[in-house]
């Protein structure tokens, strides 16, 4: 870009959720982002069939933190056999709210001239980490103290980069926040926040060992079934 | 002197975390 090192937010590589044998002939594959505060789901939609497909649309069913497309699948053109072509849908949080299992769970109604279909993927939680997520440091203390211990979980990180500089800007442009970062005993400690779209708020404390590619990462949260969820999304942001 | 005690509350969270 020709501004430096700057890092975008990590974006997993698109997978394929609709095989063409379950479709007949519809591929789709697709992966999920955050850009600019919004939450795209970005597809490839691959005509594998002997015919034209054409008037697609797109739902889902109602999820975890009421994900919902914010417009209306954009094929414009009938997709020819072998053709294949990419749409970026928008998506908001404003959709109905159903717990699922697991909590990031998505299931997706497509449909074309041909048919109706269904599949499952489950999207990084870090597509709904806000940019307004760094806490202020004193709340961040009283909060910590506040949510009791048994809602603190605990995760091994492997393959974490080995300097907390790098760990930080890397988890930032993700929406992790460093609020406060210390050394104990030759130890660096990362104090971080993370506010999910839906409002619940995921404190951090993440232990960086010298000399080692792991490290320990600790999460305070009032609603303990998302940490799980946190801690494989910023494993996944670390790793790559 | 802006000092609040954070900085300070921080570093005693810090050090009750790795020597409890």
């Amino acid at each position: 870009t020709g501004t430096g090192a700057v890092l975008g937010a990590y974006v997993a590589p698109k997978s394929v959720w609709l095989h063409a044998m379950k479709g007949k002939g519809l591929e789709i594959s697709g992966t999920f982002a955050r850009r600019s505060g919004a939450v795209f789901m970005d597809l490839v939609f691959t005509n594998r069939a002997l015919q034209v497909m054409s008037d697609f649309a797109i739902q889902f069913n109602r999820n975890s933190f009421g994900l919902a497309p914010a417009a209306p699948l954009q094929i414009l053109t009938p997709l020819a056999p072998n053709q294949s072509t990419e749409v970026s849908l928008p998506l908001n949080t404003v959709g109905s709210v159903m717990k699922m299992d697991p909590l990031n769970n998505l299931q997706v109604a497509v449909k074309n001239n041909i048919d109706v279909f269904y599949f499952s993927v489950v999207y990084p939680l870090h597509i709904l980490f806000v940019e307004d997520g760094k806490m202020e440091r004193q709340m961040f203390l009283a909060t910590w103290k506040d949510i009791p211990n048994e809602n603190e979980a605990q995760f091994q990180i492997r393959e974490c980069p080995p300097n907390p500089d790098s760990v930080s800007n890397k988890l930032q442009a993700s929406n992790v926040f460093t609020v406060a970062r210390r050394t104990v005993d030759g130890q660096d400690m990362l104090y971080q926040s993370i506010k999910l779209t839906n409002g619940i708020w995921v404190l951090a404390e993440l232990r960086l060992q010298p000399g080692s590619p792991s490290s320990a990462l600790s999460l305070k949260c009032r609603a303990p079934e998302v940490s799980s969820f946190v801690f494989q999304a910023v494993e996944a942001i670390l790793k790559n | 002197e802006l000092d609040d005690g954070l900085d300070e509350a921080f570093s005693r969270l810090a050090e009750s975390r790795t020597n409890p």
